[in-house]
Parts: C-alpha cells; sequence; structure tokens
C-alpha cells in the first residue's frame, strides 16, 4: 500500500 | 528543517503577532474578518489532532500550540471584549463563511491520504485554510482603504504561503520521498489568493503611498 505522508510541516 | 519552511514558519508567527498588536494597541480590529479569524481557529483545532498521538520536534508541538491559542484568542477577542467588538466592520464582513466549511468538509471526505478520522480532518484543515483567507480580501475590497498594521497582518501572511512553495519545492528536489500533493495543491491555490492583493502592496510601497484597493 501507499505510505500515508508524514505531516511534519505546520 | 530547510531555511525556506523556517522563515515560512516565521512569517506566520510575525502575521499573528502583527495582528495581536494591532487589536492589543488600537483596541480596534476594523479591517479584520471576522470569518477569517474563525475558519483559522478551526483549522488549526482540525489540523493538528495529532498533538497528542504524533510527536515530531518540541519545535513543531510548540507551534501547533501556539496556532490553536492564538487563534482562538482572536476571535474570542473580537467578539468578546468590549472595545474590539464594537470597532468590527459587521456590515462588510459579510460573506458566507458556513459555506466553505460545508465545501471544504465533503472535499475532504472524497480526497484524503486515507480514510481515517485524523487524516480526513488533515485534508479538511488544508483545503479550509486555502480558502480562508477569502472574506478577509472581501472584507478589504469593501472597505477600500487598509491601515497599515492591516496591509501588513495580509502581506505577512501572504508571504508564509509563498515561502512554504519554496520550502516544497526544495523538498522536491532534496528528499528520496516527497509526495504531500493534497498540501502542495491547496497551497498553490491558497497563494494564488494573495496574489491581487500583493500587487496593489507593491504598488503602494513602491509609490510610497497609503495601500488602496480598487472596488
Amino acid at each position: 500500500g501507499r505510505v500515508v505522508t508524514e505531516h511534519d510541516e505546520l | 528543517m530547510n531555511a525556506f519552511r523556517l522563515a515560512g514558519d516565521i512569517t506566520h508567527l510575525i502575521s499573528i503577532l502583527v495582528l495581536l498588536l494591532k487589536i492589543y494597541a488600537t483596541k480596534s480590529c476594523s479591517g479584520i474578518s471576522l470569518k477569517t479569524q474563525e475558519l483559522y481557529a478551526v483549522v488549526f483545532l482540525a489540523r493538528y489532532l495529532d498533538l497528542f498521538t504524533d510527536f515530531i520536534s518540541v519545535y513543531n508541538s510548540v507551534m501547533k500550540v501556539v496556532f490553536i491559542l492564538s487563534s482562538v484568542a482572536i476571535v474570542w477577542c473580537m467578539r468578546r471584549h468590549r472595545a474590539v467588538k464594537r470597532s468590527y466592520d459587521k456590515e462588510l464582513d459579510t460573506f458566507r463563511h458556513y459555506y466553505l466549511v460545508g465545501a471544504c468538509f465533503v472535499f475532504a471526505l472524497l480526497v484524503h491520504e486515507k480514510f481515517t478520522f485524523q487524516e480526513v480532518f488533515w485534508a479538511f484543515s488544508i483545503y479550509l485554510e486555502a480558502v480562508a483567507i477569502i472574506p478577509q480580501l472581501v472584507l478589504l475590497q469593501r472597505s477600500g482603504n487598509v491601515d497599515n498594521l492591516t496591509g501588513q497582518y495580509v502581506f505577512f501572511l501572504g508571504a508564509y504561503r509563498a515561502l512554504y512553495i519554496l520550502n516544497w519545492i526544495y523538498r522536491y528536489f532534496t528528499e528520496a520521498k516527497f509526495s504531500r500533493w493534497i498540501a502542495c495543491i491547496s497551497g498553490l491555490v491558497q497563494t494564488a489568493l494573495y496574489a491581487d492583493f500583493f500587487y496593489y502592496y507593491f504598488l503602494s510601497w513602491k509609490n510610497n503611498a497609503k495601500l488602496n484597493l480598487p472596488a
């Protein structure tokens, strides 16, 4: 499956 | 974290400080859209649901808390503080922002990274942030002339968006797996909304004149 982007931005 | 991202976060912070300064120093919120401020409060509350579940860095957590508290405080001030409330341009701030909330939520249900509670709310917050400035721009357009602090507030908000785009371009070329299309496309839309304002802002800056938006 596709990796969910880590939300490291604000 | 690259320099563009840091500069973006700092201009975002400056925009909030400029707004707080305006409200505190002049005890007035004339020229400021309560609807835009309410949308920002919703944006931060919806996006930072991960505050207690995903730890990224102290910087990240502190900024999240600052954004949530400042946006809620501004809304509270505009709604409850006696003097500030009086200066609110209610009759100019008539954009139906509830429609934006509804449309963005439906869109988030359709387009998201993953169908989970947090991910849908994250996508919703990204879409809503992209359009949250609209009531503010409409209000400025209607009132015509813009006071210095309000102009600077919107300028710094726009600068924050522009710097985030540079940050994404930088990350795209420097990171192996960079895929955040939802944030990037929404960010482009959001920044484009500022184009008109920026044009008149630079015109007034170049001519050393008061910022005026044509009707």
